[in-house]
């Protein structure tokens, strides 16, 4: 039997919400580590990796490794009818064909739960290589949600290029062009309102904004986002998932294979 | 104009 209780749940309806719009379905790959999760969007340009770890959960039990395979817009759907301040609880039995979720209000005065039938997957992964980027960018994921919104008024393509003075991100179009250069915070009072660029060495690279802009619906998961870069590899964009405390308790990774100019 | 790549060409099927 799986089951795990999630006492903030308003964590697995954002977690939901930064993935719902890039993937029709996925599987939930549940351990004793915690619950993973591993996709491709339809055209095979962006992969979707998250982990939610059996420690963020207030109780974890996985009795083995059950893999449920779920329409995500449904899930989607189920989790809207719980309110942001509900604990919510995932049970699904080995042999599932169901999966059930149940919602409980802080005073226990509502309970509600929700069965939704599983899929069969095939659970095809890809192989990610681990890579020491050239580059790896961290700043407020709020700015990084607001250059790829406007620099998608400008054009579908946003040009990252990274240097020992900062980022600057480009668009051009036939409405014209346009330019945000990102400087290396100097004093880091407050880190999390900070920029900061670790460079091996510089690296330039395109990618699409349509993707970039699906990736920054997972900002409301943290207050910083990294950008890890190497020249032609896909880049990396990770929403670490902390408690107050910061300690870990998953993250959301993407990846989004460059643009070539031919 | 930008070819866009497919991250099989990056990644491997495991």
């Amino acid at each position: 039997m799986f089951e795990a209780r999630l006492v903030e749940g308003s964590l697995l309806k954002k977690v939901m919400e930064s993935i719902k719009d890039l993937l029709n379905e996925a599987s939930w790959d549940c351990s004793g580590n915690g619950m993973c999760l591993q996709a491709m969007d339809s055209s095979h340009v962006a992969l979707v990796s998250l982990m939610l770890k059996s420690d963020g959960f207030e109780n974890y039990r996985c009795d083995r490794s059950i893999s449920l395979g779920i329409n995500l817009a449904s899930m989607s759907k189920i989790l809207k009818c719980a309110s942001n301040d509900d604990i919510i609880t995932i049970r699904a039995e080995d042999d599932a064909d169901a999966i059930t979720f149940m919602f409980e209000s802080p005073k226990q005065d509502r309970v509600s739960d929700y069965e939704m039938k599983l899929m069969n997957l095939d659970t095809e992964h890809l192989g990610i290589p681990d890579t020491e980027y050239a580059c790896v960018i961290k700043m407020p994921s709020g700015e990084f949600s607001r250059i790829c919104r406007d620099l998608s008024v400008l054009g579908d393509s946003v040009i990252i290029c990274c240097t020992k003075d900062g980022v600057r991100f480009s668009a051009k179009g036939d409405l014209g062009n346009g330019n945000i250069k990102l400087a290396q915070s100097a004093n880091v009072d407050k880190e999390e309102e900070a920029v900061v660029v670790d460079m091996r060495e510089a690296v330039t690279l395109t990618f699409s904004l349509r993707y970039l802009n699906f990736f920054t619906k997972a900002a409301p998961l943290s207050s910083q986002v990294s950008l890890s870069m190497s020249e032609d590899v896909p880049l990396m964009v990770e929403y670490k998932i902390n408690d107050k405390e910061g300690d870990s308790k998953g993250y959301v990774r993407y990846y989004l294979a460059p643009k070539i100019e031919d | 104009i930008n070819y866009q790549n497919k991250l099989v060409d990056y990644f491997f099927d495991r």
